[in-house]
């Protein structure tokens, strides 16, 4: 399963 | 970024400087609870395993490192500060939140983005973060008067998340594969537990007079 995308936010 | 999550972030920032400044310029923690400084430490340090291995911004990761760095120089201030922890309402600061913690983590091994320790530990903070904020509310609710610096530290406390509602609404519009359910859901429910303290918060303001919250 794709990586699910980066955590941008705090 | 958008302007509702900047606003957050720098509501969530004053937070932090209006708890420092009541801890250094009275050189007391009274009416703070240790617990809530313990769980918003396993807050950011569960949330930001991602620190060195995702770079997202400057921004980003400075923002981390001051999160972090000042929730555990609370946690360090309100232990071992020996003037400082004087004044910690230890016989009145008596909530069990491991339960808290205990319940946060199993749902974030059921509900989470992804079954990675990383993602599982991110779904518990964002968990954990929601009902954090409960053993300072009980403390306020026993400890009668509050200071106005800790009012204001839990009034800008709960306007963060409020402003991350706006941000998430504002994605979900802008961003056509925005969906961050677990965030949302946990936000709402963490703004909702502010509800009756801004409720006496604003009367407060109105009438000019002491926050009470009724025990």
């Amino acid at each position: 399963s794709p990586a699910t995308e980066p955590k941008d936010e705090l | 970024m958008n302007i509702f999550r900047l606003a957050g972030d720098m509501t969530h920032l004053i937070s932090v400087l209006v708890l420092l400044l009541k801890i250094y310029a009275t050189k007391s923690c009274s009416g703070i609870s240790l617990k809530t400084q313990e769980l918003y430490a396993m807050v950011f340090l569960a949330r930001y395993l991602d620190l060195f291995s995702d770079f997202i911004s400057l921004y980003n990761t400075v923002m981390k490192l001051v999160f972090i760095g000042s929730s555990l120089a609370i946690v360090w201030c309100m232990r071992y500060h020996r003037v400082v922890r004087r004044s910690y309402d230890r016989e009145l600061d008596t909530f069990r939140y491991w339960i808290l913690v205990g319940a946060c983590f199993t749902l974030a091994l059921v509900l989470h983005e992804k079954f990675s320790f990383q993602e599982v530990f991110w779904a518990f903070s964002i968990y954990l973060e929601a009902v954090a904020i409960l053993p300072q509310l009980v403390l306020l609710q026993r400890s009668g008067n509050v200071d106005n610096l800790t009012g204001q530290y839990v009034f800008f406390l709960g306007a963060y998340r409020a402003f991350y509602i706006l941000n998430w609404i504002y994605r979900y519009l802008t961003e056509p594969r925005f969906t961050r359910w677990i965030s949302c859901v946990s936000g709402l429910v963490q703004t909702a537990l502010y509800a009756d303290f801004f409720y006496y918060y604003f009367i407060s303001w109105k009438n000019n007079a002491k926050l009470q919250l009724p025990a």
